[in-house]
């Protein structure tokens, strides 16, 4: 799956996921 | 909100009762960021709108390596924007239940 997770030392659990090409503003 | 180029949005349904919500941020116009973002995904996270700020997310999204440094501000600028939206949202909607 294209989710990756990042744990913070102080707990909290960061998921990133691919942004829909539909909200990314023209680069 | 001015537009920082960071969007931060509700990542579930917000029904008023809950302290902890979850937000989903991404980076829109990495312009305007002063450092590179490390990759322009969608982080999602829980955030305790009663116990947390949102500069202690942003600190941890840049110990995370999401973010530079020097880009503390203009994340939990972003940060601060939602919530404060969701906490207006609240009062106007269920003002009994704040």
């Amino acid at each position: 799956s294209s989710f990756t997770q990042v744990v913070h030392s102080a707990g909290r659990r960061f998921i990133v996921s691919p942004v829909p090409e539909s909200r990314l503003k023209e680069q | 909100a001015e537009d920082t180029g960071v969007r931060v949005e509700l990542a579930e349904e917000d029904h008023g009762r809950k302290s902890s919500i979850a937000l989903r941020l991404w980076v829109e116009d990495p312009k305007k960021l002063k450092g590179k973002p490390k990759d322009n995904g969608a982080i999602e996270f829980t955030f305790d709108l009663e116990k947390e700020t949102p500069d202690d997310v942003a600190q941890e999204m840049i110990d995370s390596g999401f973010f530079h440094e020097n880009d503390l501000k203009i994340v939990a600028k972003s940060i601060r924007d939602r919530v404060a939206l969701i906490l207006w949202r609240r009062e106007r909607i269920w003002p009994r239940m704040q």
